[in-house]
């Protein structure tokens, strides 16, 4: 992270704001929440207080304006430019100002009002761009899940590098950003996408071609916006050319990157009731079949059929041996099978049931 | 698919150009004339402020302006300054 120095940041807690407009995208009280809602981001980690005023002077104006505004920085229209911030000072500094060329919104659609907020006022805090591609303060959009928005850790440490950490027993701490050579890395699922390889975890997939060059690192709601982060399991069904995307007991269904349908319920594939998440998926395209693993049993599905084979579940350590319970994710690659668990990958042949190599999780990314 | 069509360097200099220069003016401080800048050798602005971009995003750091380069300023963002000013 990086921010101004410490001597130009406000040099107090009980910092004012007055909102002088108001966007007509979606209705005041909804700008007013979002505001209040950015400005507790910061104040949850950190002694600072934020309080409204009507009129008079305050120390964050913020405004909704469009084109040249007399500030030497004009907004560009819609997309490109959503906002900016001037870092902490007196008369313009720490005033916010949004362009009103954009659609802002309440929920996950571009651009949620909250989100856009909540990193100008990192701004108008005294923090600068980060290089950290999962931190708030990154400079492009974050397509992340509003809803289920908590501030990462790299945010975290740098506004309480300019004002100190809260007062509560229990310091907050926030996500990080996965590296992909992390030798502890762990994925949640992987699955193939017409020739890619797909690796999620947390808020994020890794995107990469088997055959080389460098992999990127995306949040699941850049690809797919209504889809949930933390997902349990994915797989590719390669005769239809959609992926099936698992979180707890349902399932969303993807046409390359358009989400097709979904969510529905994992009882319409054929579950049983008990079962309340699945590891691991995958489809096996010789055998037409999709394996489900859940704890120490899987499943097996008839892509043909449209139903669940009979006689399963059956145990993974008797019908996959050298393979043990809860498996993270797996995916089919040139007829072979590869299983994640924790950081370790097994390549393993269906025909020879046996292990054939052990590796890292993530040498498929270059590690 | 999603992956991009495959584009010469000839072609994404010609497109995207002018759009990269004025990224660059804006978030990299880079100082023009307002004319467009002239061969990307090694010490022009143009490709050292290029690489400066593509270090701060973590893109592979070549001072060309490739696919992914061109996608990355393409995306909507703050107007604030990544880095300079």
């Amino acid at each position: 992270y990086s921010t101004v120095d410490k001597s130009s940041a406000w040099q107090k807690n009980d910092i004012t704001y007055k909102i002088v407009n108001f966007t007509p995208d979606i209705p005041r009280a909804d700008v007013e929440s979002s505001i209040k809602r950015a400005f507790k981001v910061w104040s949850d980690v950190t002694p600072l207080t934020f309080t409204r005023v009507y009129e008079g002077d305050c120390d964050i104006e913020i405004q909704f304006v469009s084109g040249d505004h007399g500030d030497n920085s004009p907004f560009d229209g819609p997309d490109g430019i959503l906002a900016h911030a001037f870092q902490p000072g007196p008369r313009i500094g720490g005033d916010t100002h949004f362009d009103d060329a954009e659609t802002f919104t309440k929920n996950s659609q571009q651009y949620n009002l909250f989100l856009v907020a909540a990193h100008e006022f990192g701004h108008a805090l005294g923090l600068n761009h980060a290089t950290d591609q999962g931190a708030l303060m990154y400079p492009t959009y974050p397509s992340t899940d509003p809803d289920n928005f908590r501030l990462p850790q790299d945010d975290i440490d740098a506004i309480q590098s300019l004002y100190g950490k809260t007062s509560n027993p229990i310091q907050p701490t926030g996500p990080t950003t996965p590296s992909k050579c992390d030798p502890n890395i762990v994925f949640n699922a992987v699955t193939t996408l017409r020739g890619e390889l797909l690796f999620f975890l947390n808020r994020f997939v890794f995107r990469k071609h088997p055959r080389g060059g460098e992999s990127d690192l995306l949040f699941i709601q850049e690809l797919w916006p209504t889809l949930p982060s933390d997902i349990d399991s994915a797989y590719e069904n390669p005769i239809t050319g959609e992926i099936l995307v698992f979180k707890e007991k349902k399932y969303w269904t993807l046409d390359g990157f358009d989400v097709s349908q979904g969510p529905r319920s994992i009882a319409e594939l054929g579950f049983p009731r008990n079962v309340k998440k699945i590891d691991a998926a995958v489809h096996v395209e010789t055998l037409g079949k999709t394996y489900f693993f859940v704890n120490n049993k899987y499943y097996s599905y008839d892509e043909d059929k449209q139903a669940m084979d009979k006689g399963f579940p059956k145990f993974i350590a008797k019908d996959f041996p050298g393979m043990r319970p809860n498996i993270d994710a797996a995916f089919y690659y040139k007829g072979l099978l590869y299983f994640f668990q924790e950081s370790v990958q097994y390549e393993y042949s269906i025909e020879s049931k046996r292990i054939k190599q052990v590796l890292r999780s993530n040498s498929w990314l270059g590690c | 698919s999603a992956a991009f069509p495959a584009a010469s360097q000839e072609d994404l200099e010609g497109k995207y150009g002018k759009m990269a220069q004025k990224y660059l003016e804006k978030f990299y401080d880079m100082k023009t004339t307002g004319r467009p800048v002239g061969r990307k050798t090694n010490n022009n602005p143009f490709v050292k402020k290029l690489q400066e971009m593509q270090a701060f995003f973590g893109l592979e750091v070549t001072g060309k302006l490739d696919q992914k380069t061109v996608k990355m300023m393409e995306k909507p963002r703050c107007g604030v300054h990544d880095i300079g000013e």
